[in-house]
């Protein structure tokens, strides 16, 4: 039996990036979530809106597919995907894996409709993934594919295009200065170790120290409601329905906020952590949320380059 | 050798809601949990 894993539903995920499945390949476009471990994406056994939304995969048309038929049911905040397991080979940048497990969508959660994603590939440890199933970056190592058991991460800020996953070792065009090495907390998720949250030189949250999760898989910073109040009410927000706004007038007035980690300050400008909306002004990126657990999300990602370090089991940071 | 995949940044499905006039309902509808997909472990 396949245990249920909770996964992403985040409406303000946004960056993707194509691998291909089966032979002749079948394309798909997928979040790289660090914050999961399983990959799937949308078959020809789902009819729902969110399924025919996107592309799906039809074993029938691959000659490598096998089938695993064990059932996979991931259930996340929002609603849940259900389907069942299969290998084929896998491509992702050109790098071929072969008999990867994967996922393949029977339902899915009607928000999926509108996410122009199909699919997820998940980063994280293999002891997350529901069923045991292999992920591909283990796949890779195991393989010998890469040079280094590392993958790094570049999300642009404003450009569309220029984001980067990088498999097998680090790109030193996309960050400066040096890298800050952070041993993992627990080696299932990229989780760390955060000092304090500051601004203008006094903690403003995670005083005496809290635990975050580095994940590509949430587009905001996420944190303990009380510590996301304390922010949003230094920084002048207001909150409304659980989000966090300022006048887009103030962005340039608004403080820093540094994430001490490990010795070293994160800082983030205003201007990274204030996001317009279409219909409702500049909201800030920080949301709270009802556990001790941080977030560190897209918001934190776009301001600092990111190294997964399977082989040390750290991750890395540098300004991006 | 590195091996590099491209990323997109597209529109969210946030954006693609808003300009539908469809987020109040969905977000009311399907609230987001961020913690659910870590909640089997903590």
């Amino acid at each position: 039996a396949v245990g249920p894993e909770s996964m992403t539903n985040d409406a303000g995920l946004s960056y993707y990036g194509v691998i291909s499945i089966g032979n002749p390949p079948q394309s798909f476009k997928v979040i790289f979530d660090t914050g999961s471990s399983n990959l799937w994406v949308p078959s020809i056994y789902c009819n729902s809106a969110a399924c025919n939304n996107h592309v799906k995969f039809d074993p029938g048309r691959s000659s490598t597919y096998r089938q695993n038929g064990s059932p996979l049911s991931i259930t996340y905040g929002t609603g849940s995907m259900t389907g069942f397991l299969g290998y084929d080979t896998v491509t992702v940048g050109g790098l071929t894996v072969t008999n990867q497990i994967f996922g393949l969508s029977q339902t899915e959660a009607p928000f999926m409709q509108y996410m122009q994603a199909d699919g997820i590939l998940g980063l994280a440890y293999p002891s997350l993934s529901a069923s045991g199933a292999t992920p591909v970056f283990d796949n890779m190592m195991n393989a010998g594919l890469i040079d280094q058991n590392l993958f790094s991460v570049y999300l642009s800020s404003n450009n569309q295009r220029g984001s980067v996953v990088t498999f097998g070792g680090v790109d030193t065009n996309h960050y400066s200065d040096s890298i800050t090495w952070i041993p993992l907390s627990n080696e299932l998720y990229w989780q760390i170790t955060v000092d304090s949250v500051s601004g203008n030189g006094q903690v403003v949250a995670c005083n005496g120290g809290c635990q975050a999760i580095v994940d590509t898989g949430t587009s905001l910073i996420v944190g303990p409601q009380g510590d996301i109040d304390n922010i949003n009410y230094w920084l002048g927000a207001s909150s409304q329905n659980g989000e966090y706004m300022v006048s887009c007038n103030n962005i340039g007035q608004m403080p820093d906020v540094t994430f001490n980690i490990n010795g070293q300050q994160f800082t983030l400008p205003a201007s990274v952590y204030i996001s317009p909306s279409q219909n409702y002004g500049c909201l800030t990126g920080f949301s709270g949320q009802g556990t001790n657990l941080w977030i560190l999300g897209d918001v934190f990602l776009r301001q600092y380059y990111s190294i997964f370090n399977r082989g040390q089991n750290m991750v890395g940071l540098a300004k991006a | 050798c590195l091996v590099q995949i491209p990323l997109e940044k597209g529109k969210s499905a946030r954006e693609v809601l808003e300009e539908q006039g469809l987020w109040e309902e969905y977000r009311q509808k399907y609230p987001y949990n961020p913690m659910a997909k870590f909640d089997g472990s903590f």
